[in-house]
């Protein structure tokens, strides 16, 4: 059974691409045969593992254009290898910024990535899609084709404010969506030095009580470093203060604590 | 003479709002009639001035419905007062959002904020736009409207990755408008300690020479708090490290050392 998580916040800059990657690390290091998806049209995830987005011939673009017939095919036409033994990417194009204003009106292209995921089902056990940081028709289909959310969070101020209208605006989708759709709130780049940052977190905890994670993942200089080097920090050290921090959060994601 | 200038990246989480309100504080310090325009569906600027994107009535997105010949009387009656005397905002609001579906194919709305602004030439003497991080219609309105463009980047490898991209866009914006597009690159969130952003700003000194700041924005946890506080670091703390960098900046645009 295909598990299928998704990492978004319409925030910029808050830890999506790096909880993609590093979840999806260490899920390489329990065996498990992981796919990262791309849906950012500026290809940061793409990038990490030395790829451009720029000039990819193929990428999730091709997925949106083609008829439903050709899914399977075209999927697997775009699959690449990474750095990573057992770690596959669906790559992101810049071209695909343009999906919002060609197809938006259009019906039906909220299931794309949903039906191209499900004809990969006897390839891989776990597959995480990364989002970008806008509410377009590629977040709608990463929201369509996961059975559960990760949203990580900055510990300051506005980024609790910007949850706040994430919220609202989830909750509309998760009721026009069949199927419960469990999420997980993450405290991400938290520094217990800062007055604010703890502040911060003890109002995440009284706000969202049951959907926020006891891991925190804090300010780790080291993960800079590790997509330098185009390696989730989870495989290139294992024993850095931000790798363990994820190993305990896919712990308690996969014993999904949040399920309500 | 209205200076509008524009504050873009398409990667998330770089330093865009905190740039375009830190440098308006100074202007309002120096005595200009300073606007500032949220352009991002998400609106992090306006939340920082204790506005709600998610409910507010009106906010850039009635420009975009509306009949050019009110343009004038739509802007001034989305105008807003901050916590700051002497500085206006233009709110953003999540409806936003559907401007790029919406819109898209339409032709002729690449110009409406460079018009709305310009209805407003009597009022301020300097307009400083904050952009989405996606390169969709809002942002090619920004670039339109303005006539110098503020690029922050962080001093990381993907970052660098991202820039690169980024220019590649920009070159084939600028070649479709009228009229030069000047351009100041500025390395943000500097943290000397690491290795890693030292090689960063190194490569950007070599890949950017002309275009590059001298001015560098350090790490400051203070810019955080200001926004807790709904007030501009540049005007709640004028002497903090990360004020006086935004300060330097300003004086290197002011003299537009940049212009090639
Ligand atoms: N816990 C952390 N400690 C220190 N740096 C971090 C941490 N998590 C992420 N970073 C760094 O912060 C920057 C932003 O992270 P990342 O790109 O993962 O955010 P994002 O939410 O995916 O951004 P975008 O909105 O552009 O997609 C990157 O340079 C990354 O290396
Ligand atoms: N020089 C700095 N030092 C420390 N923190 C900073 C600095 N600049 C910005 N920040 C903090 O980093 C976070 C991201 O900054 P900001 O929201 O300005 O980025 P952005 O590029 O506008 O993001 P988005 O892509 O979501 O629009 C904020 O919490 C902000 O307070
Ligand atoms: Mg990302
Ligand atoms: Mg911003």
């Amino acid at each position: 059974m295909l598990k299928i998580w998704a990492v978004a916040n319409q925030k910029g800059g808050v830890g999506k691409t790096t909880t993609a990657v590093n979840l999806a690390g260490q899920l390489v290091r329990e065996q498990q045969r992981v796919l990262l998806v791309d849906m950012d049209p500026h290809g940061s995830m793409t990038a990490y593992f030395r790829q451009d987005p720029d000039t990819l011939e193929k990428s999730i673009y091709q997925l949106f254009q083609a008829p439903a017939v050709n899914l399977k095919q075209i999927t697997e036409s775009i699959l690449l290898p990474t750095s990573v033994n057992g770690l596959s990417l669906l790559p992101a194009s810049t071209a695909m910024v343009t999906i919002d204003r060609q197809l938006g009106a259009q019906k039906g292209k909220g299931l794309v990535i949903k039906q191209a995921l499900h004809t990969q089902s006897d390839r891989f056990d776990h597959v995480l899609i990364d989002c970008p940081p806008l509410l377009g028709i590629l977040m709608v289909n990463a929201l369509a084709a996961c059975e559960h959310l990760v949203l990580p969070v900055q510990t300051e101020y506005l980024a609790l404010k910007g949850l706040e209208r994430m919220m609202h605006t989830l909750e509309m989708i998760i009721k026009s969506r069949k199927g419960q759709l469990d999420y997980t709130i993450v405290a991400t780049m938290f520094d217990r030095r800062t007055r604010a940052a703890l502040d911060s977190l003890e109002m995440l905890r009284q706000l969202y009580r049951d959907y926020l994670a006891e891991a925190i993942i804090p300010i780790d200089t080291q993960f800079r470093e590790a997509s330098s080097r185009g390696q989730p920090l989870t495989t290139m050290q294992p024993k850095a203060r931000g790798a363990l921090a994820y190993v305990d959060l896919l712990k308690e994601l996969q014993q999904n604590k949040q399920n309500h």
